[in-house]
């Protein structure tokens, strides 16, 4: 899955 | 989004802006550490390249331009400025880069979660992030005296870290199925190389005196 591979913290 | 992981952010920006508005008002970079600073923008261009192709959310883009963005200009100042680089201590800030990135960079080579390219450079900026304080601390121990703003970066940092704990235990109790075990240990090492820092921090503003550290 694409969406897992963006990590959503800075 | 949670409070604690919006504090941190903040937090993060201000620590950063201290010192880059320390270096433009007084034209000095004393106390601080180049090794540190070139560091962190190691670890701001190594975790954000993903930059360009991948969209989260507005706010994390505009805080990865501005974390590169402002890191960026403070090792501009302390490199290229004429009277700021003169004031670099350059005698006292020996700490080897070598020692902090080799490591980091074969430890993301073993311990990752996706074996590529943009996944490993990202681990890399993790576990660069945890240590990349150590040349700033070994200078302030180094030269003892810590001017106000120098020791109100480093502290602020610290806190930044303290939040993002909060933020995984928030969400750990609130996200079923959140786990994220490589940032979660990284992160507790990081916070961990500032509790000294932050001892003797607290008691010198509770003597409301100057901040010097013990020999």
């Amino acid at each position: 899955k694409m969406g897992d591979e963006i990590h959503d913290e800075l | 989004m949670n409070l604690f992981r919006f504090a941190g952010d903040i937090l993060h920006l201000l620590s950063i802006l201290v010192l880059l508005l320390k270096i433009h008002a007084t034209k000095s970079c004393a106390g601080i550490s180049l090794k540190t600073q070139e560091l962190y923008l190691a670890v701001f261009i190594t975790r954000y390249l993903d930059l360009f192709w991948n969209f989260h959310s507005l706010y994390n883009s505009v805080f990865k331009v501005v974390y590169i963005g402002t890191t960026s200009m403070i090792v501009w100042y302390m490199r290229r400025h004429r009277n700021v680089k003169l004031t670099y201590d350059r005698d006292h800030d020996t700490f080897r880069y070598l020692f902090l990135v080799a490591p980091c960079a074969v430890l993301s080579l073993l311990i990752n979660a996706r074996y590529n390219l943009f996944e490993i450079l990202w681990t890399f900026s993790i576990y660069l992030e945890a240590v990349a304080i150590l040349p700033q601390l070994v200078l302030l121990q180094r030269t003892k005296n810590v001017d106000n703003l120098t020791g109100n970066y480093v502290f602020l940092l610290g806190l930044y870290r303290a939040f993002y704990i909060l933020n995984w235990v928030y969400r750990f109790a609130t996200e079923p199925g959140y786990s994220a075990w490589l940032v979660w240990i990284s992160g507790l090492i990081q916070t961990g190389l500032y509790l000294d820092f932050f001892y003797y921090y607290v008691q010198a503003w509770k003597q409301s005196k100057k901040l010097q550290l013990p020999s």
